[in-house]
């Protein structure tokens, strides 16, 4: 998924995330150049959902329906007042973008550290068809074995998804990229 | 006699209705000293008029005028029994220490000024709230290429909205990481006004064409990757944005980011590993030729034109959304899907909505979350908050501790996300979405999570009931 994430001069914060699902989606290209989604693949499908999760049902393919999605475009403002912390988020990556968006909200809003640390820590994902709890790259040896003394089956992977921000604290903006990616930005207007 | 005949007609000159209102306009006049008992009259006079008049209307012009009114009617009469002089006698001394006519005046100017100031306040307190911004403060804008970054400043920087920023920036991004988003795909939005405290989800999802049928489409999918294929939203999203808080002509906005095609770029690293990584062999011409030119990978940092996507942005941006949901794009699409075994029709574009929605939200740790509703997974990241703020986590608490239960709340929330899907198809999702962002739910999720051991996944976790739909 593609993330933007903005907060400009006229108090609105916007985060936009879209897809095409699979990397090139379908790979079918108009003569004029459109690429097209594979967001088929959204949907729950009747053998593979029963033996996993049967509430998946209601994500099964119907004409005119939208199917389930983990694009999780989130804002976050002070819950009285205006004054405080703004936080614009966005992730990619399917439902990890789930379990990445949480941490980064805990670390920010509970361990009240700062965007640019909370992007950059290490994160988690449970996989729940394995049961496997998989770590990216930048997550500390010793929490993991931490995670494995309590029971959990980890596994390293190089990234999880993508996670970029923008804070506003008072009339301070910033935005942050995730470090992980080599090419996406942020850029603040000062 | 002389003497006191010249006294009586400068007390009844100074009586005429004329020199009432030179009073009533200039507090501070030449005073002269009151007479024994007339002054004592005048005294106990002035105090029933002014007791008469404090009963009047504030405001100094209908004052003034009620004034004038209740004097003209008895002066004039008594003039007329008056052989010579248009004077009459009167034993009233306006000049005396304690007319209050003075007073009237000074309170008229203070109302006026009090009037005055408040109307500049309140005008002052509409422009805040209500008028453009003055002072052109901080803003950011962050994406996941380096060249839509700017471009989203670049609009910023020409007064455009932050949605402007957005949409330009979101465009961008299918021109500069087509392997991700693009007009042939969809999304969702997620806009705050601050000031408001107002929140709108602009839903441009993809849905599943009217022909689909489950059956076909798990028998043939791999060999038939039209049927993959749902109706895009970018356009009519990103149009529907546009229309709700858009400032920049929509025809400029989309000019700015054919502007990036036309003028070409660099290949992000982004890019250049997901065509690498391109398994499949059987990719059209028109595929290959975009993203294999000569037969080989694009590279990062190569600089690439796409001069079609710049024609359609340009088009859009000229006859709007028509051109793309109806017009020959349309068409284009259809043929192309139905050559790789798809069943999208005309319909299912000219049927296609981006949806306007409410965010589903929660208070956690004095902040106020806000994601898309189903079938976005928004409610399932809201129950992962509401367990975790439970568990009270803080610098105190061990690591060990934290990262255990937000990998077990991740597992419950994840799990629940499954029982999501579109409400406008299924309206239990709906009754489950109430469940699932209530902190008492919560609560009671959290209970199940053992504080030494982890637990397999879906294991002990209460499914919702299903009340209706389609299954």
């Amino acid at each position: 998924a593609s993330q933007v994430l903005v907060m400009g001069p006229d108090d609105y914060i916007v985060a936009v995330v879209s897809s095409l699902n699979r990397p090139f989606g379908s790979g079918i290209i108009t003569p004029s150049g459109i690429l097209l989604n594979s967001q088929m693949l959204d949907f729950s499908w009747l053998n593979s959902t029963l033996n996993y999760s049967s509430p998946g049902l209601r994500n099964l393919i119907q004409p005119g329906k939208r199917p389930l999605s983990f694009l999780l475009p989130t804002i976050v403002r002070p819950s009285e007042g205006m004054c405080g912390t703004y936080l614009c988020l966005g992730a990619n990556n399917g439902d990890k973008a789930l379990s990445s968006i949480t941490q980064v909200l805990v670390n920010v809003l509970t361990l009240n550290k700062n965007l640019s640390e909370s992007l950059s820590l290490g994160r988690l994902h449970p996989q729940l068809q394995s049961n496997i709890l998989q770590v990216d790259s930048e997550f500390p040896e010793e929490d993991i074995k931490f995670l494995e003394s309590r029971g959990h089956q980890v596994d390293k992977v190089d990234v999880l998804s993508l996670v970029h921000g923008a804070r506003r604290t008072n009339n301070f903006i910033i935005g942050v990229k995730d470090p992980r990616s080599m090419d996406a930005a942020g850029a603040t207007i000062l | 006699a002389a003497e006191k005949e010249a006294s009586q007609q400068s007390t009844l000159g100074a009586y005429s209705p004329v020199d009432y209102m030179s009073i009533t306009s200039f507090p501070r006049l030449p005073e002269e000293e009151p007479a024994g008992a007339a002054a004592e009259g005048c005294l106990r006079s002035r105090k029933e008029e002014d007791a008469f008049l404090g009963e009047q209307d504030t405001d100094p012009d209908s004052f003034l005028k009620s004034a004038r009114l209740q004097r003209l009617p008895s002066s004039s009469s008594e003039m007329g029994s008056q052989d010579v002089s248009p004077l009459r006698e009167t034993s009233k001394d306006p000049f005396s220490a304690d007319c209050s006519c003075r007073q009237d005046g000074l309170t008229v100017i203070i109302t006026a000024c009090l009037t005055f100031a408040m109307g500049v306040t309140v005008a002052l307190i509409m422009q805040i709230y209500f008028g453009d911004p003055q002072i052109f403060h901080q803003g950011a804008v962050v994406t996941d290429a380096a060249r839509c970054t700017a471009l989203g400043i670049e609009v910023l920087n020409k007064q455009g909205s932050s949605v402007d920023a957005a949409i330009a920036a979101a465009l961008c991004a299918g021109i500069i990481n087509p392997h991700t988003s693009g007009i042939g795909g969809g999304g969702v939005m997620l806009v705050h006004d601050i000031r408001k405290n107002e929140s709108q989800v602009i839903d441009f999802r993809e849905t599943a064409p009217f022909g689909i049928q489950e059956e076909g489409l798990q028998k043939a999918w791999e060999l038939k990757p039209g049927l993959l294929v749902g109706v895009p939203g970018m356009i009519q999203g990103m149009h529907k944005a546009h229309q709700l808080h858009g400032r920049l002509p929509w025809s400029e906005l989309l000019g700015l980011t054919a502007n990036i095609a036309q003028d070409g770029f660099n290949v992000t690293h982004d890019l250049a590993r997901a065509i690498a990584e391109l398994k499949e062999l059987n990719y059209s011409d028109k595929f290959r030729e975009t993203f294999l030119p000569d037969g080989q990978p694009l590279l990062p940092g190569m600089f690439v034109r796409r001069l079609d996507l710049a024609t359609i942005l340009d088009l859009v941006g000229s006859e709007g959304v028509s051109a793309f949901y109806g017009g020959n794009l349309t068409q284009e699409i259809i043929s192309e899907v139905h050559n790789y075994g798809g069943v999208l029709l005309e319909e299912d574009f000219s049927n296609y909505n981006a949806l306007v929605e409410n965010p589903v939200h929660t208070v956690y740790q004095g902040h106020l979350v806000l994601s898309p509703p189903p079938p976005h997974a928004g409610p399932a990241l809201i129950t992962a908050l509401n367990i975790l703020e439970g568990f009270n986590i803080t610098s105190q608490v061990t690591r060990e501790n934290t990262l255990h239960w937000i990998a077990e709340t991740l597992k419950i929330a994840l799990d629940l996300a499954n029982s999501l899907g579109d409400p406008v198809c299924d309206a239990s999702v709906y009754h489950s979405v109430e469940d699932m962002v209530s902190k008492s739910k919560a609560g009671f999720l959290r209970q199940l999570i053992n504080d030494s051991q982890s637990f397999p996944s879906g294991i002990n976790i209460p499914h919702f009931s299903m009340e209706s739909g389609p299954p």
